[in-house]
């Protein structure tokens, strides 16, 4: 923001625009600042694209792979339970996050889908680059999301005791020790065909994204047997589970001043709630109600 | 100020209809008064709903209309705002008169793709306006 002075009648000569930055004309951002335009790369695409007032179509511009369908039916299943129908967040308690990345790992690293059938040892490696994080977006969890398709829908419910084991791949550093990670659990399929699972890696990745790692390789082992020992289900005819490469799902804090960061509001409706008592003004409805988020000072 | 018109109402003789709405017009607020009005857009009208998922439409809405001069009670304007509106119409025409602007806003939920294909869920503060005011 600039400022110009105004005293009295006569005007001050305005704002002189950057005279070597021809181009500016055309592109709105060469006209801001160094700093400023630094801070423009950290801006998330949507706001990108608004202060380019779209004078480019950012998308078509930008190459763009398209994301995993199961990725995608994933993310779109929690945008339904975080937010409202008209797209305004849910004030859900303890929901910390503003911001949720599924990264699906990059595919030089050649796995395909691999069966998983009584007791395989599904072993992958797994190259997921952190590139799009930004540094005012702090992990508070970080998931491997793995999706179990059966071949055919399960009759009737079925238990896996699974085992998980993860192994940093990271050669260049001899001095730390490769980070591993390892956890065992158990799976119920209901009757359905497909399973979401997520296991919490946040242990393992924390020390990994809190050396700011721009790619994160990963060896991990996942071995199921079928069947619960204790009940020693006999299964007549196996069933085939796909596993594909797990996705990673990080949820985050975002620091930035375009977040909406929820404990703000908070405090906010507080202020707003005296204001009215003062003010009570026609338009401020002194019970401070303001559709879903009426949350009295009290409840928060 | 009540009890001064009080006052004036007793004082003033009995008047025709016609003295007393001009009498009254000093209080009157504008017919196109500052308000929120509705607006709502779909991200495919701006070509954007290859990269945005979700929502696929959204109401900013946006706020317009005269300010009145008594602009305080009404619109929880500041007082700068009441200056600024005397500024207007005794010192310096130039100066703007105050504006209809939003005062408060909803964040929105957005899901978008990435260029390298991930998707983010990110919530965005100030994407909907709720409140007009005059500043």
């Amino acid at each position: 923001p600039h400022s110009r002075d105004r005293g009295g009648s006569d005007k001050a000569s305005g704002f002189l625009a950057a005279p070597e930055d021809t181009a500016s004309e055309l592109n709105p951002v060469l006209q801001l600042p160094k700093g400023a335009r630094r801070g423009y790369a950290l801006l998330p695409p949507l706001l990108k694209v608004l202060s380019d007032q779209g004078s480019r179509s950012w998308d078509s511009q930008v190459p763009r792979l398209q994301p995993d369908s199961r990725a995608l039916r994933y993310m779109k299943r929690l945008y339904k339970m975080s937010a409202t129908k008209e797209g305004i967040p849910k004030a859900h308690k303890g929901h910390l996050y503003n911001t949720v990345r599924l990264l699906t790992p990059c595919s030089e690293c050649g796995h395909g889908h691999s069966d998983l059938v009584k007791g395989d040892v599904h072993s992958v490696d797994l190259l997921f680059n952190l590139d799009r994080v930004t540094a005012l977006e702090h992990l508070l969890k970080s998931v491997l999301l793995y999706s179990f398709d059966t071949s055919v829908p399960i009759s009737s419910s079925m238990t896996f005791i699974c085992h998980l084991s993860i192994k940093e791949h990271d050669f260049s550093s001899q001095v730390c020790p490769s980070i591993s990670h390892s956890l065992a659990f158990s799976l119920h399929f209901e009757v359905s065909k497909r399973k979401w699972v997520e296991i919490d890696v946040t242990s393992f990745l924390q020390p990994l994204i809190a050396t700011n790692r721009r790619n994160i390789h990963m060896a991990v082992n996942f071995t199921c047997l079928m069947g619960d020992p204790q009940q020693s289900t006999k299964l007549e005819n196996p069933v085939n589970v796909t596993l594909v490469p797990p996705s990673l799902l990080l949820y985050l804090n975002d620091t930035s001043e375009q977040a909406y960061h929820r404990w703000n509001s908070l405090g906010h409706r507080r202020k707003s709630l005296v204001r009215a008592r003062q003010r009570n003004g026609p338009l401020e409805d002194p019970t401070g109600d303001k559709g879903k988020r009426n949350a009295q000072g009290k409840r928060a | 100020s009540r009890q001064r018109r009080n006052e004036n109402l007793k004082a003033a003789p009995a008047t025709s209809p016609y003295n007393l709405s001009e009498y009254f017009k000093q209080f009157v607020f504008p017919q196109n008064e500052c308000e929120l009005h509705n607006f709502r857009l779909s991200f495919s009208q701006l070509k954007w709903d290859k990269w945005i998922i979700a929502p696929q439409r959204y109401s900013p809405q946006y706020c317009q209309g005269d300010c009145p001069r008594a602009v305080g009670h009404r619109y929880g304007s500041p007082v700068h705002t009441m200056v600024q509106n005397l500024i207007y119409e005794k010192l310096d025409p130039s100066v703007p008169k105050p504006s209809c602007v939003p005062a408060e806003y909803s964040p929105l939920s957005v899901l978008t793709i990435e260029p390298d294909g991930s998707i983010v869920y990110k919530e965005y503060e100030d994407m909907i306006a709720t409140k007009c005011t005059c500043r």
